[in-house]
């Protein structure tokens, strides 16, 4: 995934 | 997904369903900030907006639409509810949060990890996140008689907070290129008022004295 464009967290 | 990470999720949704089961069952909210609670629901709506652009996971998704739902519910409840609603300390629950909603939103137009809408958002979420709890806090200290289900709301929040810490500590180190400057600061901040703010209530407890928190 892109860098700094994708958070897993909630 | 790691321990750490799943414990904090579960105690997250553990202080959700606490506060539902007192709304639900006892009809009450009394010593519940709607301050906290609105200031949740914009959190969570501002940071899923990814949830229509971005698939992680099926785990992922559920748990947002879980948070959404609830903090909307929650706020819809203390509003509206007529039972519900005559139980929320009105008069107590005085913080001006919409003051605390422009620098966050200033600070996520200056610091974020890419000048996009769903960037700014994602970090005006975080932002807002860490200080959402003050109302809450503030309003603790007013009431007197901090019921049970209060109490395990706030002490589970603060468990996922800090289980969260561990889980950023985990991956740094697990993880090659897990590096999220914007979440690990507004995180630690945010944790660090529960703990300031448990010192205190730890303390009053100890000693069986009415919860004052220094001016």
């Amino acid at each position: 995934p892109p860098e700094g464009s994708f958070h897993d967290e909630l | 997904m790691n321990i750490f990470r799943l414990a904090g999720d579960m105690t997250h949704l553990f202080s959700v369903l606490v506060l539902l089961l007192k709304i639900h069952t006892i009809k009450s909210c009394a010593g519940i900030s709607l301050k906290t609670q609105e200031l949740y629901a914009i959190v969570f709506t501002t940071r899923y907006l990814d949830l229509f652009t971005t698939y992680i996971s099926l785990y992922n998704t559920i748990m947002k639409l879980i948070f959404l739902g609830s903090s909307i519910s929650i706020v819809w409840y203390m509003r509206h509810h007529k039972v519900v609603r005559r139980s929320y300390d009105k008069d107590q629950d005085t913080f001006r949060h919409y003051l605390l909603m422009l620098p966050c939103l200033l600070l996520a137009l200056l610091i974020n990890e890419k000048f996009t809408f769903l960037e700014v958002m994602w970090a005006f979420s975080l932002y807002l996140e860490a200080v959402a709890i003050l109302p809450q806090l503030v309003l603790l200290q007013r009431t007197r008689n901090i019921d049970n289900l209060t109490g395990q709301y706030v002490l589970l929040l603060g468990a996922y907070r800090a289980l969260y810490v561990l889980n950023w500590i985990y991956r740094y180190f697990t993880e090659e290129n897990y590096v999220h400057w914007i979440t690990w600061v507004s995180g630690i901040v945010q944790t660090l008022l529960y703990a300031d703010f448990f010192y205190y209530y730890f303390q009053s407890w100890k000693n069986n004295v009415k919860l004052q928190l220094p001016a």
